[in-house]
């Protein structure tokens, strides 16, 4: 009671293109403690996707919290996703709050 | 605590 849950959305990238085509900031002992989107590039399988947008931070990527992770990590995690071939797609849990 | 002022701003990543 009295903690409000922030809303947090669970988006689906396919791998529609070569890139992923987000860029973030962010990361654990930064600012900005999650990474967050601050580019979208168009064309990109992020952009095809339609769902996310700039500003967003991202919790989970495939289900693996990024709390406590560090940019390059983070960053890490995100492109290794990306390229996994086990799945023809990410999931991100993404929330428009900080 | 003014810690979270000091914290430095993070780098860029494209991906």
């Amino acid at each position: 009671p009295g903690v409000l849950e922030p809303t947090s959305t669970l988006v689906r990238v396919a791998r529609t293109a070569s890139t992923l085509g987000i860029a973030i900031e962010g990361g654990a002992n930064t600012r900005q403690p999650l990474p967050r989107i601050v580019t979208i590039q168009k064309g990109g399988s992020a952009y095809n996707c339609g769902q996310l947008r700039v500003g967003q931070v991202i919790l989970e990527v495939n289900g693996i919290s990024l709390r406590g992770r560090e940019h390059q990590e983070a960053a890490r995690l995100i492109a290794e996703a990306f390229k996994t071939k086990e799945r023809d797609h990410i999931e991100f849990l993404v929330t428009e709050f900080n | 605590r003014e810690k979270r002022l000091t914290l430095p701003p993070s780098e860029i990543t494209l991906l």
